[in-house]
């Protein structure tokens, strides 16, 4: 199943939630490939890689991925990794009119192997994002509990309409995740509501804690799972991953 | 002088700031002119202005401004607001290769006119930004305390150098500010250490704590410093203003 990790509001998780999960399911023994399509490559380097080149940049301009691009982090862990380039690849994608499908036919080439991929997508509603859309089974959002951020679903929702519309009608929200959710406050009340009554979307009923041990967890190039394992976020990826678990099963 | 307000890393408080401090330099009786280049229109929204179309996109499309396009806020205060139509013009300016002086050119028609101009930037490192960073005498870059806050630092500094060697040699860093900053985390200090030895930059004495209210204020269409102007976070703001306005004097 190909799920990929959306928001185009920033720092709303998305990188931190897509690492977790991975994580959290790899533990279940589910084989898990994770895609880094953010040219800022939060997710790679938060996973303590350093690739020579943007494997993702490649892997799309070629349209298919080959064993030796596949970085194996354990038996159940897999990640595609990307750096700064990307930034050039997506510039001649757009320059010279590449299809939007560059995604959903690079990762055929490898996704009967895989129980899941996750995409970490990129702060943005363009052409990498949309691409993720449509090589998508559901969509993940990860989303604070604040009003910007109620903004970015909308926008969102709109892409997720007009993909479905014009491209992939399969595609659906597999459900919204609060992440670093300070429950005392009344606006985080306020937003779940929103979120129910006005978009009618699931919410997962775990909710991801803030908690700096997520925060401190890249510089150790590991997931807050491994990092922490007793720390909150770490707790709260666990529970969110066994959730994620029953609604796709 | 023109403040590209920038940090490709999402939600490092970017637009939170441009508001801000564009409303704190307007109560000291500064001219101040808003440019919102988030195809995502935060700031827009933020301020409580709907849109009919992005003027953003139209002004950078004719690289000129002219007095319909602006929106006035108040006497000190003005805007030049976008919608999420922005993304569909910086589609046109990559594919039909458009110059990275548009924001420039666009803004030398009315740069007279104010005494700051404060341009708020997307999560990205592509063609606005690198536009943004061409048009800007000097630039503040709003960051959390955190690890990928430090790697999206990284990035940002080799554009700011790639423009300064080939396009905008009189570009520089103004400074970083804290935002959301937990004082009480160690990670804090941490982060603050490596900015100051590893990359030499001058950091705000102020920072912006972690507030509710900076939170609120966009479903109320005004800064935070009008809508709680009690709260630690206007009051940071404030501050900041008051430190902003001695280092551009
Ligand atoms: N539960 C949490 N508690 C505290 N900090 C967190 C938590 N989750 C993530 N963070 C931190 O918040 C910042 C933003 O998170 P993250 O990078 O995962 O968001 P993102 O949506 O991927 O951002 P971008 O839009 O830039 O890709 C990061 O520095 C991260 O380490
Ligand atoms: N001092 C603060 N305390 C609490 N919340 C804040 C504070 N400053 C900003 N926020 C909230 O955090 C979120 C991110 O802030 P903001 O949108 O200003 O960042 P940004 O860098 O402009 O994000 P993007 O990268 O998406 O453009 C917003 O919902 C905002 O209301
Ligand atoms: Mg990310
Ligand atoms: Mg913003």
């Amino acid at each position: 199943m190909i799920i990929p990790i959306i928001n185009q509001k920033g720092g709303t998780g998305k990188t931190t939630t897509a690492i977790n999960l991975a994580k959290g399911l790899s533990m279940q023994k589910k084989k898990v490939l994770l895609l880094d399509i953010d040219s800022q490559g939060n997710l790679t380097f938060s996973l303590g890689h350093k690739a020579s080149e943007s494997i993702t940049g490649k892997v799309l301009a070629t349209r298919k991925i080959e064993k030796e691009d596949i970085v194996v982090l354990d038996k159940y862990l897999h990640l595609i990794p990307t750096t700064t380039d990307l930034v050039n690849y997506e510039f001649e994608f757009i320059k010279q009119s590449y299809p939007y499908s560059l995604i959903k036919d690079a990762l055929s080439t490898v996704k009967e192997d895989y129980d899941y991929i996750l995409i970490d997508c990129p702060p943005s509603g363009s052409f990498l994002t949309i691409n993720a859309l449509i090589a998508g089974d559901a969509v993940l959002i990860p989303m604070q509990m604040d009003v910007l951020s109620l903004q970015g679903l909308e926008q969102l929702l709109d892409s997720v309409v007009m993909v479905k519309e014009n491209y992939n009608p399969e595609l659906y929200v597999l459900g919204v995740l609060g992440v670093m959710v300070d429950g005392r406050r009344q606006l985080t009340n306020q937003i779940l509501e929103r979120i129910r009554e006005e978009y009618g979307l699931s919410i997962f009923n775990n909710f991801v804690r803030n908690n700096v041990r997520a925060a401190e967890a890249p510089s150790f190039g590991k997931s807050v799972i491994e990092y922490a394992p007793t720390s909150n976020s770490a707790i709260d990826y666990l529970n969110v991953t066994k959730e994620f678990l029953a609604i796709t099963k």
